[in-house]
């Protein structure tokens, strides 16, 4: 495993540990997209069954039970126990405009038609596009909580650290999987102008706010 | 496991 990877994975790791506090600590749900949560928690899903027919690393095991875990949390808090909170009114965004998409297009484009790695691809698409109920809900409300804006940073970032990591792997290792790679440059390409606001913005210290 | 080649990522 190279830096990019570790950086990358440890980005994911403390995007949602710093959406959990968020949750945690203002005992509150405002601002985030439950729609997004449950995308991410299908991505998980069916990217991790794998967990079961292949051992790869106790390391690797151990951040996909969390991943798993945490993000089957996250959906229930938000759907369960801090319910009142959820701002559903802004969350809006329609799911099965990415659900049908992806699941098409892993039918259609795949390394393997089997059951297992249409799933893989699946999740892999899905994960592209599964911040955009959130990045919509921003844009209608037209401000982030800080600590959200940190979430999606580091969410933003860890995409980003993978892409490097897979020119290391091209270079050094001759991998390359260009369906986790063009799907990867996708999903970092739709933070970018997250990304802008965030620097110009929150690292400023004020509030990630929207032009009106 | 299937063919993708990043299987070992998360």
């Amino acid at each position: 495993m190279n830096a990019f990877r570790l950086v990358g994975d440890l980005c994911h790791l403390a995007a949602i540990v710093l959406l959990l506090l968020k949750i945690w600590k203002s005992r509150s749900v405002a601002g985030l997209s439950g729609k997004s949560q449950i995308l991410f928690g299908l991505v998980f899903v069916t990217r991790y069954l794998d967990l079961v027919t292949n051992f790869v690393s106790p390391y690797n095991t151990i951040m996909k039970v969390f991943f798993l875990s945490s993000s089957i949390a996250t959906v229930y808090l938000i759907y369960t126990k801090f319910k009142a909170t959820y701002d559903g009114n802004h969350d809006t965004f329609r799911m099965e405009f990415l659900l049908i998409p992806c699941a098409l297009l892993a039918i259609v484009v795949n390394h393997e038609f089997s059951p297992m790695e249409i799933l893989w691809t699946f999740s892999i698409y899905l994960e592209a596009v599964a911040i955009l109920p959130q990045l919509f809900m921003i844009s209608k409300t037209g401000e982030a909580e800080t600590i959200t804006s940190h979430y999606l940073f580091a969410l933003g970032s860890y995409r980003g650290l993978y892409i490097m990591n897979w020119l290391y792997r091209y270079y050094y290792e001759n991998n390359f999987d260009v369906i986790a790679v063009v799907a990867g440059i996708v999903q970092t390409v739709l933070y970018c102008d997250f990304f802008y606001l965030y620097i110009t913005k929150v690292l400023q210290g004020k509030k990630l706010q929207l032009p009106a | 496991r299937g063919k993708n080649s990043y299987h070992d990522e998360l």
